[in-house]
């Protein structure tokens, strides 16, 4: 059972720090076994030193920051136990132009062993798309789907 | 095995037989706020089995059904269904494509349908389970919830490990 | 002191109706008193229906409306209790194209009489301030303020 | 009265003394992820006197002090200034202007100067209540707390409408 954890454990940190290298140039991040009075492991934190800074708490980190890191964690765990499809609902919300574009980028990647379902505002992102569809409300409190052409 | 089509009939704001064709790829929803576009993620959410009305942003069952509007009376059921692809033949049925359906009515009666059959909930786990649709929280993401992972305590993150393994 | 407590409702209220007026076309707001056991104001709920829709719990609304309604209440506790400048960190963030329009048009009105600080990503929020800084690293670690000319 | 500049030198990133000059109506602060504006925010949180080290993203004091870069040791002071216009006298001063600054030190010893002498929290305090600068808390809304006010309990806003009244 220990053994199942710790290959589980080593490969979500590889695919972190894969993933963690192409959302920040530099860097490093890691994953940290916090260990109970036995010396067990009682818990796991994420370890990240931003390009140029020092290692930090997660919660000193920016708005965009977080949601680099925690997407970098997400799509690690995605690879160590595929889904068949995801949805991820406007997680692009705090990034920067930049980031949104190296978000989008990774999507694409990921997009090419799975499902990916996007709900979002940013005009970046809705590019990636394969398949675009508007949801709004002609008729008030009713959603109508229409299926739109990306040009 | 892929997911080829959600359709949705009178959950939220779904009035009308909704149906939404994924890609095999990337399928992005776009629409103003309020539109009903997390309603669709709700949707998804709850035919995969979610029992828990917070996740769903509901307080009661009966919030899950379409509840009426200035122009519409409320509806009696809602129906999410999903479409899986399964030419593959990686799923415990014959059939080229299946069908799995969970509906509610407003009396509080739930079924699961899978092709169109009354089925367990046992037998509709089985299904998702060769799916490789598995703890489907983790490969949903919320409005507002990719911060959680990060704030999560590191037993939690240890748990969700756990899991995993 | 329930004098004080009555009147500082109701002029809350009102403003909180008058802006909700102007992020939604239509719908109704109050502020509902909740009582206690004795009958005494216990605490004080939002209620919100929005237009075409039936009376929600908070809990319902997409994060975008989350967002509007929080805003209208925000704004009349500042209209109710003036300060001389307010701070918004990204508050815009869930909002969808027409309504960064409409918080804008709220801002610039409210402006006359306060200072605003509005941190944003928007590119239309971004056009209503009449002075815009960027904040650059190009030492790493090290935040630059830069002034930008709006064009 | 109006705020006519921050100025920012020693405070988690602003390494260099950082000016920002403000309008009378609305002024956008934008920039990339991470760049260092809401820690613009928390700096002038932090100069009215907020001492929650969680509403500052902080876990211990010495943390708002520029912990140094790939390039540069750490700072062992930071100092936050709000410039006030008091043209119209409405400030118990007679300086056209009046310079409320917070300065801490690595060492802990912490200082509050008005008009560049050293004064107390009190006397400060004084002329923030002059200056209309009530329950800051509630004119910054920080990153990803809008939707807080609509969250909380009944209790908690009613609470909030006392302290208005
Ligand atoms: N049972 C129901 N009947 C009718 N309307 C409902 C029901 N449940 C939720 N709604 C409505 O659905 C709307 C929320 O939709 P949703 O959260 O999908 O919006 P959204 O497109 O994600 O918007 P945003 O961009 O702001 O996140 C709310 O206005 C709510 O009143
Ligand atoms: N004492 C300190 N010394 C050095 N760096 C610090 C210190 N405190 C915080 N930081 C850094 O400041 C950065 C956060 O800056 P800030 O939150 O202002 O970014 P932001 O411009 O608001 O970005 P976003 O658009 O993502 O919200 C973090 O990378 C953090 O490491
Ligand atoms: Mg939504
Ligand atoms: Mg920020």
């Amino acid at each position: 059972i220990k053994n199942e954890f710790e290959i589980t454990l080593k490969g979500i940190e590889k695919n972190f720090q894969s993933f963690y290298e192409k959302m920040f140039k530099g860097g490093k991040a890691s994953l940290e076994k916090i260990p109970d009075e036995l010396g067990e492991v009682r818990g796991i934190e994420l370890n990240v030193t931003l390009p140029g800074k020092k290692k930090q708490s997660l919660h000193l980190l920016s708005g965009g920051e977080k949601t680099l890191v925690a997407l970098a964690f997400l799509f690690a765990i995605f690879k160590v136990k595929p889904s068949p499809f995801y949805i991820l609902d406007e997680v692009d919300a705090a990034l920067d132009e930049d980031n949104v574009v190296k978000f989008g980028e990774i999507l694409e990647e990921e997009a090419e062993d799975a499902q990916f379902i996007v709900i979002t505002h940013n005009k970046e992102t809705m590019q990636r798309g394969d398949f675009l569809y508007g949801i709004t409300m002609e008729e008030e409190g009713v959603s109508k789907v229409v299926s739109l052409k990306l040009v | 095995m892929f997911l080829e089509s959600i359709e949705i009939f009178g959950f939220k704001t779904f009035v009308t037989n909704t149906r939404i064709l994924l890609s095999p790829g990337i399928t992005c929803i776009v629409g103003p706020n309020g539109a009903g576009k997390s309603n669709i993620v709700d949707a998804v959410r709850w035919v995969l089995g979610e029992q828990r009305y917070t996740l769903l942003r509901a307080t009661e069952s009966t919030d899950l059904i379409f509840s009426g509007s200035g122009l519409r009376k409320p509806m009696s059921v809602a129906s999410v269904k999903l479409i899986l692809n399964n030419e593959a033949h990686t799923l415990p049925l014959k059939t080229p494509r299946v069908i799995i359906e969970r509906r509610f009515y407003r009396t509080k009666e739930s079924h699961y349908y899978l092709n169109g059959e009354e089925a367990s909930l046992q037998k509709i786990n089985s299904v998702f389970h060769a799916a490789n649709v598995f703890g489907y929280t983790n490969s949903i993401v919320g409005q507002g919830k990719i911060e959680e992972i990060l704030l999560s305590r590191p037993e939690e993150k240890k748990s969700l490990i756990d899991r995993i393994a």
